[in-house]
């Protein structure tokens, strides 16, 4: 499904180069659960947005589903970002003067879902992340987990084939966590690839595949007790 | 020093209010290292900003030094917070045109202190976090955690009395995290008074009390171990 071929990011930065991701290759097959974890500037998140269409490698190559991500044209990788991947950001990139219901609402607005269909997905993504109550909240009216919550609602609310969840329980405490982490159990379950970022050992381990990166390279690529 | 009083903060959302905090009351002497614990909008955030002189109760009472904050002029109100508060906040803050060094510079411009010595203090605050090869980046260019990594050095470097971490290590990995709570021992015996909100309970173990709130309210208030 996912083809990462010899990846690398550089920045240029004056007189120094710095390599984000360093000559990377990571195969994802369809329907797997994987983890990737390291240390705080490591390179997950760049390697999450180059999967996610968010950003290009300086090197190498990117495969989506056997065609090279580089070659989809304008309109086929918007329908990819608004269809295929879900992406629960680091930073959640929310909209501010929207509420939460709105935001949301947003991905299914774009892929053309009609008005009574969208309210009805929109109120259960929200109760899904235990949030049926905030929906007329803004974000800055919200808890840090609850707009982190927002932003895995409104990645999912598409039922994308592939989710990218950048520290999804970052904010949040370890009940509430496990809740998303069940949600995203029973995701899988249904069949959707699921890729998330976490520090927490024991996130990683509800994966199935743990990759770990180091200044840019990957580590370690193995398979967990419950993969 | 710290006296919260029966406080509460109110939320009035159109038909329904939102109790953020009820009838919450606690008091923090002097040199004291305390965690705050709870679910996802049980309130902590909401304390750490009342506290940090940041947001005002709907009622009740917050007496810092034995002085009630609402009868702190602006000026005073301007100094403590530039000077006696460290506040290192849930979602950062940063100044996204300034890079990481401006960022942290910033509050040594407030409270005066000459260029040399700015930039002396500026580079120890951002070696002490890991960062002193990042200084030219700014936010955007930084990872998650690098990014928490520079609140905290700004929220360090005035020295000031009292430090509040909203979450300090919620994105960065075990080794890194580690290294900012052990800088957060090392402030606490040196005299320094500090409040930490965590979901996590290895980090709040590290302090020596433990309060939890719940739906806005203290649940329990006790000594740890290292307490
Ligand atoms: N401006 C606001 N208007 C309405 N409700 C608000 C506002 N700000 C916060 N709230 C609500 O107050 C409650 C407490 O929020 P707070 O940010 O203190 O929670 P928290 O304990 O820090 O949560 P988290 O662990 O998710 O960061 C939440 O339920 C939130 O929705
Ligand atoms: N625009 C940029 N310009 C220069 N350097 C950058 C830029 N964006 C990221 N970097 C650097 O690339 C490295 C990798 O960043 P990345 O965000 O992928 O790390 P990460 O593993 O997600 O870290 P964290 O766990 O802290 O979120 C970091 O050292 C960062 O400073
Ligand atoms: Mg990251
Ligand atoms: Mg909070």
């Amino acid at each position: 499904l996912i083809e990462i071929d010899h990846v690398t990011k550089r920045y240029e930065m004056g007189a120094e180069t710095i390599f984000a991701l360093n000559d990377v290759t990571v195969s994802v097959a369809e329907n797997s659960y994987l983890a990737i974890m390291g240390p705080s500037g490591s390179g997950k998140s760049t390697l999450m947005n180059i999967v996610g269409c968010l950003d290009r490698p300086t090197s190498g190559t990117y495969r989506l589903r056997e065609r090279l991500v580089d070659e989809y044209s304008d309109d086929e990788l918007a329908q990819v970002r608004n269809r295929e991947i879900g992406f629960v950001f680091q930073t959640f990139n929310l909209m501010p003067r929207s509420d939460a219901f709105r935001n949301v609402e947003l991905p299914l607005v774009y892929a053309g879902v009609p008005p009574r269909e969208r309210e009805q997905r929109v109120r259960e993504a929200l109760d899904h992340v235990g949030l049926a109550d905030r929906g007329k909240h803004r974000p800055s009216e919200l808890s840090g987990g609850q707009r982190q919550r927002v932003a895995v609602a409104r990645a999912l609310v598409n039922r994308p084939a592939i989710v990218l969840a950048d520290e999804p329980t970052g904010n949040l405490d370890t009940r509430t966590g496990d809740e998303i982490l069940a949600l995203f159990d029973q995701l899988h379950q249904q069949g959707q690839t699921l890729i998330l970022v976490t520090h927490e050992e024991e996130v990683a381990l509800r994966a199935h595949r743990i990759i770990r990166l180091r200044d840019g390279r990957v580590e370690s690529d193995e398979r967990t007790a419950a993969g």
